[in-house]
């Protein structure tokens, strides 16, 4: 066996007299004790009562009792000039109990047969929030903000103040942390209401290396300024903004700062006010961008891609060269080049440049040779031309091919042939011919 | 060669001469590591001379001028049908040489042509036969130094035979006639190859460029009356040529 749990109560129920709606007997003495569940109310209404009247209701009552505390005693019925009987108003138990205690003599009128009476009661919520402050001093019930719930009531805090423990008031709360997301909000302790005096807060703002803050003030800005032959002074309230390697600066008036940009990834807000002033403070919504790099240029002979309005922080570029063009990088080919923005704003390497490809010596010819028809040191697109040592030797297929020097390094003829071409011997054609023109 | 004339330079650019063992034979360029010649040329008593016993020259007209610049053999392939221990038969009487080192070719040294697959010999035709060997008939044996040649027609294969079988008739031994021997000459004499043309160029022209029909073989006699001159018949060759100089 284990222990059930405690039943709650019911919301609602009803209780009837004795034998109701026969006539109650004599010498009664009955009693209910009803509750609904904690946080509420008992409300009790009835729908008919009809008991011996007498003065005081001396012999037969009804008597209704939220502890020791009797909330009324009835007896008589509607019409009935003697008695006490509740009408149509409902009983409204300060608490969440009524006890009800009915009674007979020993004597029952022979004209009238009383009935008794019979009852309909339910669970009113109690607006906690609105029950005045107790009288011990022991404060309200929240501090700052109070939520009726059904059975119940929750205490918050404004923006800027935290719960305490006891669940009831509420405790200043700017030591915020750390605020790393890429975009946030941040306010003064509870902001827009003045905060307590004598506030120091730091709100740090810390995004990945890489990407700007930037801090863009709400209109609704006021932080106490002291006048000076100089203009307004952030003398004894304050809202510094520090960014490494740049001049602190001091904030305060009536007027907004709007956008500051910045530029850095670290941000911290120092928020001060002493014990004298008023300042209602600020609250401002803070991003972050992507670090900015230089336009990367151009390359001669080359294509940077991709091309973009700007170029940010892990963009990627890369370069690629005409036909015919190679790239080079401190002097060295290299097969390909890209470069990324890093977190500091600059590329992670320098463009490279594009150099003209060459294809070398075209390769000699036995029994021929070659010539250089247009180019320069054998240069992509450079033509050469080659040629056999004729009448001894002819080419195949032509008496003169030529080769141009292409994009892939390689002297191609027209006919896409990479081989340079063979002087083949010709045969039984002899320069001298034997002649006799004797008949 | 008998009843020829001198060849002015650069008009038998292919002509080879050969000094086998101090013996004097013809040949002809036919690529630029490849002389072809008689396979009698290379092959004594069933013997093949060895490259050191062999001197080939080519580039002028005048021996004298000629072997002062030799050209070095790497090998030698003779045709494996050939089979002459005794001198009676010259068939596949055909060689090749090949060079160490490549010829340039040059208006003194140029390949003649090897025959178009399926060329045919028509009786009558005039060819080119050259060479370094005796000017004179048998009776008075003059060598020259001067490369020759003559013009000859090219004989019926049938007259041909008849030729020989005739000869046959007054002497022993006289080589048989093949098919892969064709005949050139003239019937009145006069005019033939003779020894120490071996192995040179029988040429004919086809659209002005020169072929190599045939090899300077043998004969009976030489520039007699009613003998001719019998020559290697290339074309049958073409084949083994092509193959010899390929796996070579």
């Amino acid at each position: 066996c284990w222990r059930l749990p405690d039943q709650e109560p019911p919301m609602h129920g009803g209780v009837q007299s004795p034998q109701y709606p026969q006539p109650y007997p004599p010498n009664q003495n009955a009693q209910w004790d009803l509750s609904v569940p904690e946080g509420y109310q008992l409300r009790l209404t009835f729908t008919h009562l009809d008991i011996e009247a007498s003065e005081g209701c001396h012999y037969d009552a009804l008597t209704v009792f939220y502890d020791d505390k009797i909330l009324g005693k009835f007896c008589g019925h509607e019409n009935s000039a003697d008695g006490i009987h509740p009408g149509n108003q409902p009983i409204l138990s300060p608490g969440n109990r009524l006890t009800l205690v009915f009674q007979s003599d020993d004597s029952n009128p022979e004209r009238h047969q009383n009935v008794g009476f019979s009852a309909q009661y339910q669970a009113i919520d109690i607006d906690e929030c609105s029950a005045p402050e107790p009288a011990d001093g022991s404060g309200p019930l929240c501090s700052q903000i109070c939520l009726n719930t059904l059975g119940s009531y929750l205490c918050s805090c404004y923006h800027g103040f935290e719960l305490r423990s006891d669940q009831r008031t509420c405790v200043l709360s700017c030591s915020g942390g750390i605020f790393d997301e890429p975009e946030g909000h941040l306010f003064s302790p509870g902001y827009p209401n003045p905060p307590p005096h004598a506030v120091s807060c730091q709100y740090i703002i810390s995004v990945e290396s890489g990407f700007t803050v930037s801090l863009n003030f709400t209109d609704n800005f006021h932080i106490e300024s002291v006048d000076t032959e100089q203009g307004p002074n952030c003398l004894y309230h304050w809202l510094q903004v520090t960014v490494p390697n740049q001049e602190p600066m001091k904030l305060c008036g009536g007027k907004s700062p709007g956008l500051i940009i910045t530029n850095s990834n670290n941000v911290q807000l120092d928020y001060h006010t002493d014990n004298d002033g008023l300042s209602r403070g600020w609250s401002l919504d803070y991003s972050t961008h992507r670090v900015q790099c230089p336009f990367p240029g151009k390359v001669g002979r080359g294509r940077v891609t991709p091309v973009l309005t700007e170029y940010l922080y892990r963009d990627y570029i890369s370069v690629r060269c005409d036909p015919g063009y190679k790239l080079m990088t401190n002097g060295q080919e290299i097969e390909s080049f890209s470069t990324m923005c890093q977190s500091n704003g600059q590329w992670h390497l320098p463009l490279p440049e594009c150099h003209i490809i060459d294809c070398g010596e075209p390769k000699p010819l036995l029994n021929g040779g070659v010539t250089f028809l247009s180019g320069f040191q054998n240069q992509y697109r450079s033509i050469v031309l080659y040629h056999c040592n004729e009448p001894f030797y002819s080419l195949l297929g032509g008496t003169n091919v030529s080769f141009t020097c292409e994009a892939d390094r390689r002297w191609r003829s027209n006919n896409d042939i990479v081989v340079s071409p063979t002087c083949l011997p010709v045969c039984g054609q002899p320069i001298n011919h034997i002649s006799a023109y004797q008949r | 060669i008998i009843g020829g004339s001198e060849a002015p330079n650069h008009t038998i650019p292919w002509q080879v001469l050969l000094s086998v063992d101090g013996h004097r034979a013809g040949g002809m360029v036919i690529a630029d590591r490849w002389i072809m010649t008689a396979a009698h040329v290379l092959k004594e008593s069933g013997n093949t001379v060895p490259n050191d016993a062999l001197r080939v020259y080519m580039g002028l007209t005048n021996v004298n001028t000629l072997r002062q610049s030799p050209v070095y053999t790497a090998s030698i392939h003779i045709h494996p049908e050939y089979d002459n221990p005794n001198q009676v038969n010259f068939n596949n009487d055909i060689a090749l040489i090949k060079l160490r080192e490549p010829i340039t070719f040059r208006a003194s040294v140029m390949p003649v042509c090897l025959p178009e697959k399926g060329a045919t010999y028509v009786t009558g035709m005039m060819g080119l036969v050259s060479g370094f060997g005796l000017t004179e008939s048998n009776n008075n044996r003059i060598l020259t130094n001067k490369l020759k040649y003559v013009q000859l027609p090219v004989v019926e294969q049938e007259t041909c035979r008849a030729s020989i079988t005739s000869a046959k008739k007054k002497r022993s031994s006289v080589p048989r006639l093949t098919s892969n021997m064709f005949c050139a000459g003239v019937p009145e004499g006069g005019k033939d190859s003779c020894q120490g043309d071996s192995g040179g160029p029988f040429t004919l022209t086809d659209d002005g460029r020169v072929w190599a029909a045939g090899i300077v073989s043998w004969g009976v006699d030489c520039g007699q009356q009613g003998t001719y001159g019998v020559y290697t018949r290339v074309t049958h060759y073409l084949d083994w040529i092509n193959k010899t100089m390929q796996e070579n």
